[in-house]
């Protein structure tokens, strides 16, 4: 899964 | 940045302001299910919480305030300008019916347990089922006018296309996120009605009507 910090989509 | 998450992001804006656009030059909120706008709003204050934590882009972070901005402008306008438009005995889904089951899902399913994960993740989930409200009160009115069905199309258009953007994601960049492709799925397949009723009627020129 994705950590908060590489979350670039909105 | 890729073509379908551009052309998505830009349906979603659209679609913002398509709704606050005919609110506010027709000085009503008829037909706009309010409790559909306060969940969107709960989505984006959730989702957005990292403007404070984490720089992404300029383009990044201005979107993510004009959508909150914009849609908390969209509750004031129903619920304090044009209060007395607002049409609330058609707008009756109970939305802690959606609230609490998305809430504890949150709690249950996400990639890491820390606030803002969790908050992030039930904004994902709330957004799949935020639209609720407002199909059910177009099957309760058993119409929408064009303006709206415009709105819901952009609206709709939005996530399908985000989809597209996470196949994209998945083959080029090697980028898959479950939790966001399975809500996206839900969020779709739920305007799947209202997408052949918007292309068989009102790319006709016709008026969104159910039949009876």
């Amino acid at each position: 899964g994705l950590k908060t910090k590489d979350k670039d989509e909105l | 940045m890729n073509i379908f998450r551009l052309v998505g992001d830009l349906s979603h804006l659209l679609a913002i302001f398509v709704l606050l656009l005919k609110i506010w030059k027709s000085r009503s909120c008829a037909g706009v299910s309010g409790k559909s706008q306060i969940l969107f709003a709960l989505v984006f204050i959730t989702r957005y919480l990292d403007l404070f934590t984490n720089f992404i882009s300029v383009y990044n972070s201005l979107m993510k305030v004009i959508f909150i901005a914009s849609t908390v402008a969209t509750v004031y306008l129903m619920y304090i300008k044009f209060k007395a438009t607002y049409d609330s005995n058609h707008d009756t889904f109970r939305i802690e019916f959606l609230v609490v089951p998305v809430g504890g899902l949150a709690f249950l399913v996400n990639h890491d347990f820390t606030p803002l994960e969790i908050l992030w993740t039930f904004s994902i989930y709330l957004e799949s089922v935020a639209i609720l409200p407002q199909l059910f009160m177009i099957s309760k009115t058993g119409e929408a006018e064009t303006i709206t069905s415009h709105y819901l199309f952009a609206l709709g258009s939005y996530r399908a296309l985000y989809l597209l953007n996470w196949i994209y994601r998945y083959y080029f960049e090697g980028y898959f996120d479950l939790i966001a492709v399975v809500a996206g799925c839900v969020q779709t397949i739920l305007y799947c009605d209202f997408f052949y009723l918007y292309i068989t009627k009102v790319m006709w020129g016709k008026k969104l009507s159910l039949p009876a």
